[in-house]
């Protein structure tokens, strides 16, 4: 009975061949209990880990890389690190700072407060597109600093870093020692500065790295070409998020 | 001669037919497709839009058969349910192999989150 009055459906977002449930079949629910139905959708819910049913709000904002995720894994061509995978748009800093030239670089904050307390932090890494298209040619390096503290200024100390010499990729930058520390409290969490530094004064812009949104994007580009925080954690209840596949041997021939 | 031949014929005819119904109704795996739209979770689970999940469902007769992945406690209580129907009931038909299955949805703070879930889908069955 729900499924008729589901936001989905009425949408139209997926296109779906599959016949509508059955009359015989709504009648069917609606026959039964609705506090049976309610516990059996609880019981449910806590084995998929959940404490109660997700009721989202934001329908289209699914990023492009999970989808790329789940399809990869879907068809058993990837294989991940841990059992869940979330991932996690920024909000900025509003912090002045004197340190911190909007021309190279931004400060971001993320919030991972729905990772719960018993998962176990794998792996986490932040992507960042560079378009090298849009910039001259000259070798530039981005780094990922976690922020410590704001006392007496800001206090910083370098995660990761990487050369941006490629025409148009995404950057995958290891940050989960600081998603460990964030993880522990909201108030180890001040976030990351993202620095552009380069050789050449003239050409350092984030422009071409993909850390804020230009005042003409729209908000489904944005969606595509923004910074994205991937966590995989693990609940100790599952296998890694990877198919398991047969051993292949020693030798092809062996395998056979 | 005649009512013998036919006599036998038939016979034979209610084996075959018999022994077909039990073919038939032995513990095995039948198809079963959930539909999150069926229960109305469509609106957070991005994908899949539903799954095989498969069920088990049929009889656990003796003697066990070798595909039907008996335990030696199974075929035990199959053989004294055979001797006795009321000192035992038959073994259970109930899933002997399991898979999992990947979800991609929105959690309850709206996060997207791609979750491995164990034991969701019937690889084989068994009588138990």
């Amino acid at each position: 009975a729900s499924s008729t009055s589901s936001p989905a459906s009425s949408s139209g977002r997926r296109s779906d061949t599959r016949p509508q449930p059955t009359a015989s079949s709504a009648r069917s629910y609606n026959s039964r209990d609705a506090s049976t139905i309610r516990a059996v959708e609880a019981n449910l819910l806590r084995i998929l880990g959940l404490k109660s049913r997700p009721r989202p709000v934001g329908r289209g904002d699914i990023p492009p890389y999970m989808l790329e995720l789940y399809q990869g894994h879907s068809s058993g061509q990837s294989s991940l690190p841990a059992n869940t995978v979330r991932s996690f748009h920024h909000y900025d800093h509003h912090a002045v700072s004197n340190d911190c030239d909007p021309k190279t670089c931004i400060r971001m904050s993320f919030n991972i407060t729905n990772i719960p307390e018993t998962d176990v932090v794998a792996d986490a890494k932040l992507r960042i597109l560079v378009n090298r298209r849009a910039a001259p040619r000259v070798p530039q390096r981005v780094e990922i600093h976690e922020i410590m503290s704001y006392n007496d200024g800001v206090i910083s100390r370098l995660v990761d870093s990487a050369t941006t010499d490629v025409e148009e990729s995404w950057l995958s930058f290891d940050v989960q020692p600081a998603v460990v520390k964030w993880k522990r409290g909201a108030r180890f969490n001040h976030g990351l500065e993202i620095r552009l530094v380069s050789s050449s004064p003239n050409v350092s812009s984030t422009e071409h790295v993909r850390l804020r949104r230009a005042a003409d994007q729209t908000e489904k580009q944005w969606l595509m070409e923004r910074p994205l925080l991937i966590t995989y954690t693990d609940d100790g209840r599952g296998q890694p998020v990877s198919r398991t596949k047969r051993s292949t041997g020693t030798s092809k021939k062996t395998a056979r | 001669d005649t009512k013998a031949r036919r006599d036998r014929r038939n016979r034979k005819k209610k084996q075959r037919k018999s022994k077909r119904k039990g073919d038939r109704n032995q513990c095995r795996r039948h198809r079963l497709y959930v539909d999150f739209r069926d229960v109305g979770w469509n609106d957070w689970i991005v994908a899949p839009e539903g799954y095989n999940a498969y069920y088990c469902d049929g009889e656990c007769n003796f003697p066990l058969a070798n595909h039907q992945n008996s335990t030696n406690h199974a075929i035990v209580q199959t053989l004294v349910n055979s001797v006795n129907p009321r000192a035992v009931p038959k073994a259970c038909c109930v899933p002997t192999e399991l898979s999992s299955i990947s979800m991609l949805y929105l959690d309850e703070w709206d996060k997207v989150v791609l979750k491995n879930y164990q034991d969701m889908v019937v690889e084989a069955c068994g009588c138990r």
